[in-house]
């Protein structure tokens, strides 16, 4: 663990704490993608089956729990609770584009071919893209909710700052992880559109809307 | 390789 690691892993719990504050004081997941939130509970459920396999620490095993549990109550709040306020004409981002390729990558690039390794490999791929959905709807409405932004702004950042964390565990323990850094590089990269309206537009106190 | 240790990050 190092600091890197550590506040990217809180950035995380941050975007999803953030998230389920924006859909319950609103009264609404409006701006939110169904789709991209579905992905995420199928790739913390795929990477995290290891819960009952290999025991890392107890920060570790609590986070996992977490993520799919909290992943689970937003779809949850999406399709049971606040159902009406969800628009599915808008969120129509094509899934087996992502997934179809998902599963080819994880067969051919993995660490051993047995299901947990497979299925491991696959949520790292999946996670990259799954944020493409809800970057398409964003795209799409041209605009989005202040707190929709921050929300994407701590999960790109909890991205983001697993970049210094590989450099740094390349020097400190020699670790290299081929498949989660390459990955990690291309999820990161897709926010760097979205970063670049935040910074120019939100943090300056102005509405995210993109350019027509 | 990264998956003699397990996965250790999340």
């Amino acid at each position: 663990m190092n600091i890197f690691r550590f506040f990217g892993d809180l950035s995380h719990l941050a975007s999803i704490f953030i998230l389920i504050h924006k859909i319950t004081t609103t009264r609404s997941c409006r701006g939110i993608s169904f789709k991209t939130q579905a992905l995420y509970v199928t790739v913390f459920v795929t990477r995290y089956l290891d819960l009952f396999t290999s025991y890392v620490s107890l920060y570790n095993t609590v986070m996992k729990i977490f993520f799919i549990a909290s992943s689970c109550y937003i779809l949850y709040l999406m399709r049971v609770r606040y159902r009406p306020t969800n628009d599915p004409s808008i969120d129509t981002f094509r899934l087996e584009y992502l997934v179809g390729p998902c599963v080819v990558l994880a067969l051919i690039f993995n660490y051993g071919y047995n299901p947990t390794e497979l299925l491991w490999s696959f949520s790292i791929f999946l996670e990259s893209v799954a944020i493409l959905p809800q970057l398409f709807m964003l795209q799409r409405t041209g605009e989005a909710e202040t707190i929709t932004t921050h929300y994407l702004a701590a999960l790109g950042a909890y991205r983001a700052l697993y970049i210094p964390n590989w450099i740094y565990r390349y020097f400190s323990e020699g670790y290299v992880d081929p498949i989660s850094v390459t990955a990690g590089l291309v999820q990161t990269g897709l926010y760097l559109d979205f970063f670049y309206v935040y910074f120019t537009k939100v943090l300056q106190g102005q509405k995210f809307e993109l350019p027509a | 390789r990264p998956s003699d240790s397990g996965h250790d990050e999340l």
